[in-house]
């Protein structure tokens, strides 16, 4: 099972999570012990790119309306942050003793630090992107919901014209974020669940027209409520499948204590 | 086109495996 569950999150942690393993293995098998170079370069360009990623992630933040997100991001900006703060530390240390063991450490912990604190904020970050494609979900499932009230002719015209871009963009959205998983259980689950949608919609469509036809034919009663119930039944089956959209576009596999 | 704050966390993660990669390579001399 990947632990990274988008490929761009993959494609920027995967080489650092490697790295940082092999120098934590390194340390427990206390195989770090030549003195250490200068570091003062590389951690400024580390200092550097923090400062860049914070002032970024605050931009963010604050022209974002997402509450989640407004909640999630700060603690995993002030992790990089002190992450990148042991980092310096660390640096300093060594130019006195390139031999400091509590340099290492805080070599270690900086470099871990930056990793998990990187990890969470593009986690935070990637959950408000897949909260957006929910909304669009739900959007078309308000559509659904006032199917109820669509009983002419000229009402299921405006519907469709209505339904039509909210479908399209939800399919767009979803199948994007289909290709973008890195899980390929969740990826055929949603490709599975978009299929059906878009199997339904005309199904859906022809539901209504065959409901407002029985109603405008004045057909007997009893042909008037089996059109409704087929759908009704028809719409259900549509509004479980964006349910189900929702709640696999939900699912990650990222897990924190996998660098622990 | 990507966020600036997923370019930038490119960034922070090359910039922070090259740190690492010189440690690594000073640790196993």
């Amino acid at each position: 099972m990947p632990v990274f569950h988008t490929k761009i999150i993959e494609s920027i942690l995967e080489p650092v999570a490697q790295q940082v393993s092999k120098l934590v293995i390194l340390h427990e098998e206390a195989e770090d012990g030549n003195a250490m170079p200068d570091l003062a370069m590389p951690v400024q360009t580390v200092k550097l790119a923090v400062d860049n990623l914070v002032k970024v992630g605050y931009d963010t933040i604050n022209s974002s309306e997402d509450q989640i997100l407004k909640q999630d991001m700060p603690p995993a900006l002030s992790r990089v942050e002190e992450a990148s703060l042991l980092l310096l530390q660390a640096s300093q240390l060594l130019r006195t003793d390139p031999y400091s063991a509590p340099a290492r450490k805080k070599l270690i912990e900086g470099s871990r630090g930056i990793l998990q604190g990187t990890s969470a904020l593009l986690l935070a970050f990637d959950e408000s992107e897949v909260r957006k494609i929910i909304r669009v979900c739900k959007n078309v499932l308000e559509y659904l919901a006032i199917v109820e009230v669509v009983d002419r002719m000229e009402d299921l015209v405006t519907y469709v014209k209505n339904l039509s871009p909210v479908l399209t963009t939800m399919a767009k959205q979803v199948d994007g974020r289909e290709k973008e998983l890195t899980h390929q259980v969740h990826r055929e689950m949603l490709c599975h669940s978009l299929d059906q949608v878009k199997n339904l919609t005309p199904v859906v469509i022809s539901g209504i027209k065959i409901y407002i036809t029985a109603k405008e034919n004045y057909t007997m009663p009893q042909q008037v409520a089996d059109a409704q119930t087929n759908r009704d039944y028809m719409v259900t089956k549509m509004r479980d499948e964006i349910h189900e959209i929702i709640r696999v576009l939900q699912l990650t596999t990222y897990d924190e204590e996998e660098w622990d | 086109d990507a966020h600036e704050m997923v370019k930038q966390a490119r960034q922070l993660a090359q910039a922070t495996s090259n740190l690492v990669n010189a440690i690594r390579e000073q640790a196993e001399g």
